[in-house]
């Protein structure tokens, strides 16, 4: 493991404790969307069948316990919370994101690696992390409104994105038979959505201003 | 050329 894909973990990680730590200090997910972290949850669900068959590393199988546990709790306290749910900005999250799952299940079963149960699931799970952030960026872009932990919660969600993609540069580079595009081009796709949202976060960190993103 | 996907990537 290179110091890029380590680092890309552990800002995938910050920013689910970042969100964790926004819904349970202030007790509210006002700024979240529901629907991307439901896409998450079916992300990693989808994608982490394999924890009882395919062995990688300790290190893998916790972070997976990890990613499976902590999008679970952040969507039940959106949804089951007394008072959480009340924050929840149900009429700016309108995103139909089923249309999201729909398109990355044809898109797995048409562009994967093998035909097996496991690798269309796999396929599936990276097209759809590759989109899942559209219901969030839009709710944020709605409420103009970003809060400083929600802010940051998407700000590490893309480091995380955009480490990975040094990390591939750099297998490509060391590794022989390092190959995987579809990953790789799901990835650059993924990355590009954060391409906006960054460059108002610079503006704001540049000008020491509240984020604030345009209608 | 032998393709390596096993998936090590979270």
């Amino acid at each position: 493991m290179n110091i890029f894909r380590f680092a890309g973990d552990m800002t995938h990680l910050i920013s689910i404790l970042v969100l964790l730590l926004k819904i349970y200090a202030t007790k509210s997910c006002s700024g979240i969307s529901r629907k991307t972290q439901e896409l998450y949850a079916l992300v990693f669900l989808a994608r982490y069948v394999d924890i009882f068959t395919e062995f990688i590393s300790v290190y893998n199988t916790i972070m997976k316990i990890v990613f499976i546990a902590s999008t679970l709790a952040i969507v039940w306290c959106m949804r089951g919370h007394r008072v959480v749910r009340r924050s929840y900005d149900k009429e700016l999250d309108t995103f139909r994101h089923y249309f999201l799952i729909a398109a990355s299940l044809v898109l797995a079963l048409l562009v994967h690696e093998k035909f097996t149960f496991q690798e269309i699931l796999w396929a599936f799970s990276i097209y759809l992390e590759a989109v899942a952030i559209l219901p969030q960026l839009v709710l944020l872009q709605r409420s103009g409104n970003v809060d400083n932990l929600t802010g940051q919660y998407v700000f590490f969600l893309g480091a995380y994105r955009g480490l990975y993609i040094l990390n591939w540069i750099y297998r490509y580079f060391t590794e022989p038979h390092f190959s995987r595009w579809i990953a790789c081009v799901s990835g650059l796709v993924q990355t590009a959505l954060y391409a906006d949202f960054f460059y108002y976060y610079f503006l704001s960190w540049k000008n020491n201003a509240k984020l604030k993103l345009p209608a | 050329l032998k393709l390596i996907n096993n998936h090590d990537e979270l």
